[in-house]
């Protein structure tokens, strides 16, 4: 399968929040992401890692307009599931390279690493599949991590269609 | 925007891999997945939530005739950098829910987590986009977790086209 890259999306409109130290068992999440519906909270990026000691940390972004009602909700929940604590980042930007078949071509995860990694720009989050490689990264090395993608895969000029 | 349910997806022909506290700066993802090209194991899935006390895990997904070179290669790789410790689970099913417009309807996610919780389900990572609600269990759930999101959803009868 060949891999195609059809464009490099940025989004810096979200805020993240990390629920640390959730219990790891059945309902959590949904104890979570319940009450963020009911509030009409639109969550765009959820990600949780594998636990250890029985805990794990869950972030999700959110429109920087519904932060402070999502931080809200979120400390209640936290407190209610006795979770570590709540922290949150409102100066965040998403970067994400889009296309197809990348699962069968690890070199494509790998120079998105590798550019942004040689232009000093930490990762703070990540979350792949195979058509979108997606990089949480400082607001404020946004456009310079959009900048070196694009020298580096110079895609079909897509990339203002495509969401991050 | 409407939220469009087009199909639920399942995978357990993967295995993942998870390295445990590796340095939350520049440069560390790239050193750990440009070997992984290199050697030519398909990478499909990627988690990284954010640190704490400068330190996080990246976890990965490889499909399971391949876990052995990986588990070497994240081996090798953990000890240069520091990383704590390789886990491995050779027993994970991926389960998605596959769709668009996700990002503007909260409550798929919610629900997604709900039916899962309701069939006492463990999800032991979230990875999620307006496009895609994944998430991984035990292999031995897979199934069932697959029966009962079609049970709740009802998506048109896509799902064997559609990858994990
Ligand atoms: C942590 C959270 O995902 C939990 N494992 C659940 O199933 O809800
Ligand atoms: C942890 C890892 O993602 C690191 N922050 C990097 O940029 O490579």
């Amino acid at each position: 399968e060949q891999a195609v890259i059809s464009g490099i999306a940025h989004d810096t409109s979200e805020a993240k929040l990390t629920i640390r130290g959730v219990p790891d068992f059945p309902g959590i999440a949904a104890q979570l992401f319940e009450p963020m519906a009911t509030a009409d909270i639109n969550v765009d990026m959820i990600v949780q890692n594998t636990s250890t000691d029985g805990t794990t940390d869950i972030s999700f972004t959110v429109p920087k307009s519904t932060l402070d009602q999502a931080r809200t909700i979120a400390s209640e929940i936290a407190n209610s599931m006795r979770a570590r604590s709540v922290d949150v980042d409102s100066s965040i930007g998403k970067v994400s390279l889009v296309g197809a078949g990348m699962k069968s071509h690890p070199g494509v995860a790998a120079a998105v690493f590798r550019v942004l990694a040689d232009a000093s720009i930490n990762i703070g989050m990540i979350s792949t599949s195979t058509i979108r490689i997606s990089c949480v990264v400082a607001e404020a090395d946004t456009d310079r991590a959009v900048q070196v993608l694009h020298e580096r895969f110079e895609p079909p000029n897509v990339s203002e269609e495509v969401g991050a």
